[in-house]
């Protein structure tokens, strides 16, 4: 989802 | 992958290049604080939780990798190596650890996007990423005079927290419904904290002086 987004983030 | 984004991660493999260069050719670890660097392992260890289970991307998973091996083994330097150790700066480098682990854990249990073990790990990994620099910070007020490379250490941190918040404005206005507002304002205040460093940073460029923080 959305909230699971900036997860590819480090 | 917006611009922002990939110059940020470089400043920060490029932080951690500079200070695992500086301790493995000139074997010292002299004005480097191990409590940040003990934060970080944490930070990383934390927020990795999913290294093998969450695949985003070759890239994804091979940053992830240099950070955990770059922060446990600059840790590793730091406690056990028979030369570089004896130039860390013990008496100096005296913050607690668990004066900014217990109040970032007991955040990430009250103010979470989700109550479950693996987003509570990351959560607290972001608080405690924005304020495990402060040991660094306190180490570098004390002893003052800092060596060309803990200040380019210490400026490229800066620099990568900088280059995230450009990126998150960036993808704010480009990718719809990114709104994370946990990770903005844990890196805003990460980012604040730099404030102080970088303006004495700045002046000692533009004079071209050797950096010193006043006392």
């Amino acid at each position: 989802g959305d909230k699971e987004k900036g997860k590819d983030e480090l | 992958m917006n611009i922002f984004r990939l110059a940020g991660d470089m400043t920060h493999l490029a932080s951690v290049l500079v200070l695992l260069l500086k301790i493995h050719t000139i074997k010292s670890c002299a004005g480097v604080s191990l409590k940040t660097q003990e934060l970080y392992a944490l930070v990383f260890a934390c927020r990795y939780l999913d290294i093998f289970t969450n695949f985003v991307s070759l890239y994804n998973t091979v940053m992830k990798l240099i950070f955990l091996g770059s922060s446990f083994s600059i840790v590793w330097y730091m406690r056990y190596h028979k030369v570089v150790r004896r130039s860390y700066d013990k008496d100096q480098d005296t913050f607690r650890h668990y004066f900014l682990v217990l109040p970032c854990l007991v955040l990430a249990l009250l103010i979470n996007e989700k109550f479950t073990f693996k987003e509570v790990m990351w959560t607290f990994s972001l608080y405690l990423e924005a304020v495990a620099i402060l040991p660094q910070l306190v180490l570098l007020q004390r002893t003052r005079n800092i060596d060309n490379l803990t200040g380019q250490y210490v400026f490229l941190l800066g620099a990568y927290r900088g280059l995230y918040i450009l990126n998150w404005i960036y993808r704010y206005f480009t990718e719809p419904h990114f709104v994370h507002w946990i990770t903005w304002i844990s890196g805003l205040v990460q980012t604040l904290l730099y404030a102080d460093f970088f303006y004495y940073y700045y002046q000692s460029w533009k004079n071209n002086q050797k950096l010193h923080l006043p006392a």
